[in-house]
C-alpha cells in the first residue's frame, strides 16, 4: 500500500479490529472507522486522522480541565471515590492523597467502606504510610455518617482536601446506589457545594459493561469524571473512550501500578496511542 | 436480545425451505455485533460465526422448525457446547492436605472466593483451612482472616514473611490440625509482571497444588484471554471461577476463556458473602450472553 494511495478496506478493517480489541466497543469502533471512510484519507493520513478524532472525543468533555485543589483553601475540597467491586478505589484514594500532599495540601481521608472485610484497615495502612489522618467508624456503620464526620473533621481542622473512599458496589443494586446518593447528600450538608468531584474508578480490564456502570453511577451518584486504574496491565481501557463520547465525562487520571506514586494525570494523546497499539 | 434481533433479521428466511447463504449473512453480521457487545473476544467471535455458518448451511432443516428458527437453534447449541457441555466437579485427589491455589488479576475476587470455596467444601464434608500468601496488599492477610472468621472457617495465622514460608507453615499447620484441604489465597498480579508470574510459578512448583483455580472477573472485556492464557502457560491452571455474575455484565468473557483455554468453569460467584457461590451452568451463561 503506497502511503499516498487511498486507504483500502483491509486497512480499515484491521483498524476496526484493533479498536475492538482495545475494548472501544463495536459500535464506537464502527462509527470511528466510518468517519474515516467518509474523510477518504490516504494510507498515511488514515492513522493520523483516526488519532485526531479520538483525541477530540477525549478532550471534548467540559470538566476535564477543572483545576486540582490548591493549599490554603477556605473550605475543604471534597472528592468521593466510587465504582464497582475491586476496581481500585481504595488504592486510588491513597494515590490522590499522596499527589495532593506533594502539592502542599493538607489531607484527610474518610474510610466510608463500612461493609467489606478489612476495608477500613486497608485505608488506615495507607494513611499511616502517608501520615494522613483517616476518619473511620465501627464496621457495619452508616457510611453516610462517615462522610458527614470526615467532612466535619476536615472543616474543623482546616484541611485543604477530604478524600472519601467508598465500598465497591455493582450499579445494578438499587439499595447500594441509593446509599451512595445519601452519602453524596451528606457531604453537601457539612460543606457547601460538596462534593467537588465524584470520580468513578474504572478497571482498565472492563468490557462494554463499563458504559452501563458509568450511566448508572452518573444517574445515582452524579459522577463528574473517571479514573482509569490498572493501565499498567495489557488491557487498554477503550471503554473509557465510549464513556467520554456518550456521556461527556472526562478521564481525569490513570492508575499505573499498586504504589502511591502510580497515578498520572490523563494524557489523551498517550492514551490513544495505547489504544491503537 | 440477540435471539430477538436474530429473529427479526432471519424473517428474510420466511417461506424458504433451506437456510439460504445470502439470507444468512445479515443475521451473522447482527450476531457478530451482539457477541462483541457482550464482550466475547474478537477472535472467538470469528471462529464461532464460522462454525454457526457451517452448521446452519450444512444441516437439513427440521420439519418442525422454520429456517430462521433453525439458525437460532444452531446458535444456541453451538454456544452451549462451546461453554462446556457438562459440569466438572472439583476433584481433590492425592495426599492430604490437598492444596488448592487461587490466582488471578488484581481485584478479581480471590480472597472473597477463598471463603466461598471453604464454605462450599465444608458443607461437602471436608475440613478446609485458609491461608493468605499476599504479603503485598495492605491488610490482605487481615482480610482473609476476617472472611474466614465470618464463614466460621479455620485460617492460618503466623509470623512467616515470604509467600513460600507462609505456605510452608500453613501446610504444616493444616497437616497437624487434621485439615484435608489447604486453600491458598495469592496476591493479585499482572500477567505482564515477570517477577510476580515467576513467584506464582515457583509457588506452584513448590507445593504441587491439587487444583489451581483462576478467578476471572465477569466484567472483563477483550484482554481477559491474554491474562488467562499467560497464567495457564506459566503457572498451570485446572479450572476457572467466574466472579461478580450478580451484575449485568453479559459475561462474554466466559465464552472467550473457555474456548481459548479449554479449561472448565467450576463455579460462579454471585455476591460478596461466603454463601454466594454457585455451580456453573453453561446453558445459563449461554442465555445470558445471547441476552
Ligand atoms: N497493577 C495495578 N493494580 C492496581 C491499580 N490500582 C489498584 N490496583 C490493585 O487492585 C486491587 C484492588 O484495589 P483496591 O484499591 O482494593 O480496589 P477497591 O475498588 O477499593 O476494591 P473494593 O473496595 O473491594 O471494591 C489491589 O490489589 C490493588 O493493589 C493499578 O493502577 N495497577
Ligand atoms: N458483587 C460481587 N462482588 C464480589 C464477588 N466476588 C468478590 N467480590 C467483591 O470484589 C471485591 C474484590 O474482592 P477481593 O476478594 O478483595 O479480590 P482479590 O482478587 O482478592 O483482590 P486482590 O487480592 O487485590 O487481587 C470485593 O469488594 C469483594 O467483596 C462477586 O461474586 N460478586
Ligand atoms: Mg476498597
Ligand atoms: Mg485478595
Amino acid at each position: 500500500l503506497l502511503p499516498s494511495e487511498k486507504v483500502d478496506a483491509a486497512t480499515l478493517e484491521s483498524l476496526e479490529e484493533a479498536l475492538i480489541s482495545a475494548d472501544v466497543g463495536p459500535i464506537t469502533a464502527a462509527e470511528l472507522v466510518e468517519g474515516l471512510q467518509e474523510a477518504a484519507p490516504t494510507g498515511e493520513e488514515t492513522r493520523r486522522l483516526l488519532r485526531e478524532s479520538m483525541v477530540r472525543i477525549l478532550e471534548a468533555p467540559e470538566n476535564g480541565n477543572r483545576a486540582e485543589p490548591e493549599p490554603g483553601r477556605e473550605t475543604p475540597w471534597v472528592a468521593l471515590l466510587v465504582g464497582v467491586n475491586g476496581s481500585g478505589k481504595t488504592t486510588t484514594t491513597a494515590k490522590l492523597a499522596a499527589r495532593f500532599q506533594k502539592h502542599g495540601c493538607s489531607i484527610l481521608m474518610g474510610a466510608a467502606d463500612t461493609f467489606r472485610a478489612a476495608a477500613v484497615e486497608q485505608l488506615c495502612v495507607w494513611g499511616e504510610r502517608l501520615d494522613v489522618p483517616v476518619v473511620a467508624h465501627q464496621s457495619g456503620g452508616d457510611p453516610a455518617a462517615v462522610v458527614y464526620d470526615a467532612c466535619a473533621a476536615g472543616s474543623a481542622r482546616g484541611a485543604d482536601v477530604v478524600l472519601i473512599d467508598t465500598a465497591g458496589r455493582l450499579h445494578t443494586k438499587d439499595n447500594l446506589m441509593a446509599e451512595l446518593a445519601k452519602m453524596h447528600r451528606s457531604a453537601g450538608k457539612v460543606i457547601d457545594g460538596a462534593p467537588d468531584e465524584v470520580w468513578l474508578v474504572l478497571d482498565a480490564t472492563t468490557g462494554q459493561n463499563g458504559l452501563r456502570q458509568a450511566e448508572d453511577f452518573l444517574t445515582h451518584a452524579g459522577i463528574t469524571g473517571l479514573i482509569l486504574a490498572k493501565l499498567d496491565g495489557s488491557a487498554r481501557g477503550g471503554v473509557a473512550l465510549s464513556i467520554a463520547h456518550r456521556l461527556s465525562l472526562p478521564i481525569r487520571y490513570v492508575g499505573t501500578g499498586e504504589g502511591t506514586d502510580d497515578l498520572e494525570p490523563f494524557d489523551p494523546e498517550a492514551f490513544v496511542d495505547g489504544l491503537l497499539g | 436480545q440477540i435471539t430477538e434481533r436474530l429473529q427479526r433479521t432471519l424473517r428474510a428466511l420466511r417461506g424458504t425451505v433451506h437456510v439460504d447463504e445470502k439470507a444468512l449473512e445479515p443475521a451473522l453480521k447482527d450476531l457478530r455485533m451482539a457477541l462483541l457487545e457482550a464482550d466475547v473476544n474478537y477472535g472467538v467471535v470469528k471462529e464461532f460465526l464460522a462454525s454457526v455458518r457451517e452448521k446452519a448451511l450444512g444441516e437439513q432443516v427440521m420439519a418442525s422448525l422454520t429456517p430462521g428458527q433453525q439458525v437460532i437453534r444452531v446458535v444456541n447449541e453451538e454456544m452451549t457446547a462451546l461453554l462446556g457441555g457438562a459440569q466438572v466437579p472439583l476433584s481433590l485427589v492425592g495426599p492430604s492436605p490437598h492444596v488448592v491455589l487461587l490466582v488471578g488479576l488484581q481485584g478479581a475476587g480471590k480472597t472473597t472466593t477463598a471463603a466461598k470455596l471453604g464454605h462450599f467444601l465444608r458443607r461437602k464434608g471436608h475440613s478446609p483451612m485458609l491461608a493468605s500468601v499476599d504479603v503485598y496488599r495492605p491488610a490482605a492477610r487481615e482480610q482473609l482472616l476476617q472472611v474466614a472468621k465470618s464463614a466460621n472457617l479455620a485460617a492460618f495465622e503466623g509470623a512467616a514473611e515470604t509467600p513460600q514460608e507462609i505456605a510452608d507453615a500453613a501446610q504444616a499447620a493444616a497437616r497437624k490440625d487434621g485439615h484435608d484441604v489447604l486453600l491458598l489465597d495469592t496476591a493479585g498480579r499482572l500477567h505482564v509482571d515477570e517477577e510476580m508470574m515467576a513467584e506464582a510459578a515457583a509457588l506452584s512448583a513448590a507445593f504441587s497444588p491439587c487444583v489451581t483455580l483462576y478467578v476471572a472477573d465477569s466484567l472483563a472485556g477483550q484482554d481477559a484471554v491474554n491474562s488467562v492464557k499467560a497464567f495457564a502457560d506459566r503457572v498451570g491452571l485446572d479450572g476457572i471461577i467466574l466472579s461478580k455474575l450478580d451484575g449485568d455484565s453479559r459475561g462474554g468473557v466466559a465464552l472467550s476463556i473457555v474456548s481459548v483455554t479449554g479449561l472448565p468453569v467450576l463455579f460462579v460467584g454471585v455476591g460478596e458473602k461466603f454463601g454466594d457461590l454457585e455451580t456453573y451452568h453453561p446453558d445459563r451463561i449461554a442465555s445470558r450472553i445471547l441476552g
